[in-house]
């Protein structure tokens, strides 16, 4: 599905060089469930807007589905972005003067569902992540657990054949956390592919595979052993 | 330091009420350092922030240092957030077109400090928290962690005399976390009170007491045993 070849993001800062990428070689197939972790300010979050067609290299080759990303067209990105691909923020990123209804509606709108069936399935996403009495309410009469909730709904609600997660569960209390894992387990089970940055190695453990990044590289990459 | 009695803070929405907070009663001391956990939505960062002054509740009484908060005039209320009380947000709250560095700066303008000796110990506070070389990058030029760790500096930097800290390691991991908590426990060493919201165990085992919330009122208050 995913193939990186020596990724690199490079800030230019004055007259310093960030490289918060410095040669990532990475496979993913499909169906995969991987776990990436490593200390702040390693590349996890660079590495995901990239993987989800968010931002650009600045050097180096991402295939998806054996297609070179950079040759795509603008309109064959954005249909990538808003059909394949669900994308829940380390910042949850949900729009301010909008409801928490209107806000998991969104990739709904993009991807021209009716009005009737958008609400519908919005209204089910939100009750998966028990959030259904807080439909109405926007961003800021939501408390940081429940705001994080809205961002993970949003993201499950079209079903996504592949979801990136950045650190989903780091306001959430260990129960809330347990039930956001098992919407993942029960997402990666019907065959999707699940890529989620987190430090918490309980959370790490629902993946089959572990990368760690340090400085901008691939340190490890640890398969589960199956059974 | 701080006493609540039945302190209600209820949101009404349309013919709905939200009880964020439904009869809390507590009292801290003066050099206590305080946990408070409980479910996503159980009403912390609406204690944090009342606690903060940063809010008003709807019902009930808070007294601080004796006096009635809600009695204060603004000019009071100014002086205690700005040179007492030193507050790392849930969702950081940084300046967006300032350095980390001016961040950082920020309560130490307000307390009038020289710009010479400002610049001096926001440097020294960043240092601590492992960001020298990052001083001149503005928030969206930071990693996840990055940002919290300038949240926490700012809240460090004026060494306040009461520390509240809504979910400070909640984007960090492992080890930066434990960098962060000791100097946490530094500054409590130093006689000064700290309040804390968690939902990680590891993290709330800093803390003399454990206070645990459920629909926005005390469900239990756990001390530790000295020795
Ligand atoms: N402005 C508001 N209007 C309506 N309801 C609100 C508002 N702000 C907060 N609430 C509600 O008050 C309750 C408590 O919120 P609070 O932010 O204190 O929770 P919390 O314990 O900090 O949760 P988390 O662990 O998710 O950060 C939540 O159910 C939330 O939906
Ligand atoms: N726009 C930018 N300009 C300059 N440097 C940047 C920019 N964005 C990110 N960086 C730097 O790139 C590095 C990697 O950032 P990234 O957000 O990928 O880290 P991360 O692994 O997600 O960290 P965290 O666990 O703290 O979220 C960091 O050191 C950060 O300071
Ligand atoms: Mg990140
Ligand atoms: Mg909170």
């Amino acid at each position: 599905l995913i193939s990186l070849r020596a990724l690199r993001k490079i800030y230019i800062m004055g007259d310093q060089e960030v490289r918060a990428l410095d040669g990532v070689d990475l496979d993913i197939q499909k169906g995969e469930f991987v776990a990436i972790m490593g200390p702040s300010g390693s590349g996890k979050s660079t590495l995901m807007n990239l993987i989800g067609c968010l931002d650009t290299p600045t050097s180096g080759s991402f295939l998806l589905n054996n297609q070179e990303v950079s040759s795509m067209d603008e309109n064959e990105l954005a249909d990538l972005r808003n059909r394949e691909i669900g994308f829940v923020f380390q910042t949850f990123n949900l729009l301010p003067r909008t409801s928490a209804l209107q806000n998991v509606e969104l990739p709904l709108v993009y991807a021209g569902v009716s009005r009737q069936e958008r609400r519908h399935r919005a209204e089910e996403t939100l009750e998966r992540v028990q959030l259904a009495d807080r439909a109405t309410h926007a961003p800021s009469e939501l408390s940081g657990g429940q705001r994080q909730r809205v961002a993970v709904a949003r993201a499950l609600v079209n079903n996504p054949s592949m979801l990136l997660a950045d650190e989903p569960t780091g306001n959430l209390d260990s129960k809330t956390s347990l039930d956001i894992m098992s919407l993942f387990s029960e997402l990666h089970q019907g065959g999707n592919t699940i890529i989620l940055v987190t430090h918490e190695p309980d959370i790490a453990a629902y993946a089959t595979r572990t990368i760690k990044l340090l400085d901008g590289r691939v340190q490890s990459d640890v398969r589960k052993s199956p059974g």
